[in-house]
């Protein structure tokens, strides 16, 4: 299967707040 | 949150990816809990349960695996419980499928500081979700890897997790002498049980002893990448019978030091090797710069 990294920099990332 | 960045990952994506094919199941509903149910696809007979929340009483967010949940307060066959107390403004990397999911939380300052300092701003990894299994048919063949588990459910673990490490801090990847984790739900022929096992995680080359020899190290992420030749998959043990491969991790040789030419760290930077890309993080090891890193996390590519 293939593999989806997401990363907190990218476009549209929620992040900790 | 936590929970938004669980609901983004597995479920919802974003920037133009889907998420990865996990479902959602139930929310809390009781007051100033978001504690939230998830699943994965696995490809064993056992779907796996996943119970994440921010704790407003300790400040913190944990992770737990369970075979089955009747609501997010009542759980059976449950992992041992990771908790960790990230600070706003951490930053976040996700990689997975259906399947598996491995997530870091690190400091942005990581990549800043100097070689005597990362021991402070380690990346945090965690790794939930399907194992592969060879010679066996293990119907919930999954876990939960983390620097620091402690033992009961959400209600009763509170003793949260201060030290951020890659996973095999506490997966002993050498000699396990005691047992001090659970890290799956259910140990084959066995009743089910909040005890720990006997837990081992091992690797081609990934003792101690060979990846602190300082032989045919390079510092340069790109020099690595032209001579890296061998990839190793990594393998956690239970109770020294039942042995599963680790989805989407290996040990890449000859080893690439933990800091690079200007005592930067290595960890996250983006590596390609042989037209796939890996991000690499460190055991818990001696902080040296002349630490070898074996820990690789494939994030382009098939797992």
């Amino acid at each position: 299967m293939a593999v989806t990294y997401f990363d907190s920099d990218e476009t549209g990332a929620p992040q900790f707040t | 949150t936590i929970i938004d960045i669980m609901d983004a990952v597995l479920i919802n994506g974003f920037n133009g990816k889907p998420g990865f094919g996990w479902t959602k199941e139930m929310s809390s509903s009781v007051t100033n809990s978001d504690r939230t149910v998830y699943k994965n696809k696995s490809a064993h007979a056992n779907d796996m349960y996943l119970l994440v929340e921010s704790s407003l009483q300790y400040s913190e967010i944990r992770f737990q695996i369970a075979d089955t949940v009747t609501t997010p307060e009542s759980y059976q066959g449950y992992s041992h419980v990771a908790s960790l107390f990230p600070s706003s403004g951490y930053k976040w990397k996700a990689m997975g499928d259906e399947r598996t999911l491995i997530f870091f939380i690190y400091n942005a300052y990581l990549l800043q500081t100097n070689y005597s300092n990362f021991e402070r701003y380690n990346p945090y990894v965690i790794y939930i979700g399907d194992f592969e299994q060879f010679n066996s048919a293990n119907s919930k063949c999954w876990g939960l890897l983390a620097s620091r588990m402690i033992p009961g459910t959400f209600e009763t673990a509170t003793n949260a997790q201060t030290r951020s490490h890659a996973f095999t801090h506490q997966i002993l990847y050498n000699k396990p002498s005691e047992k001090i984790i659970r890290p799956i739900t259910q140990v084959p022929e066995e009743e089910w049980s909040e005890e720990a096992c006997y837990a081992q995680l091992d690797s081609l080359f990934s003792t101690t002893e060979e990846t602190n020899t300082p032989y045919n190290y390079t510092s340069s992420v790109s020099e690595f990448e032209q001579r890296a030749h061998l990839k190793a998959p990594w393998f956690v043990m239970i109770n020294m019978r039942h042995v599963y491969q680790l989805r989407g991790v290996f040990n890449i040789l000859p080893w690439l030091n933990h800091a690079d030419e200007d005592n930067k760290a290595n960890m996250l930077k983006p590596l390609t090797i042989d037209g796939i890309s890996y991000i690499a993080t460190k055991q818990y090891t001696e902080d040296s710069k002349y630490t070898g890193m074996s820990l690789y996390i494939q994030t382009s590519g098939d797992w």
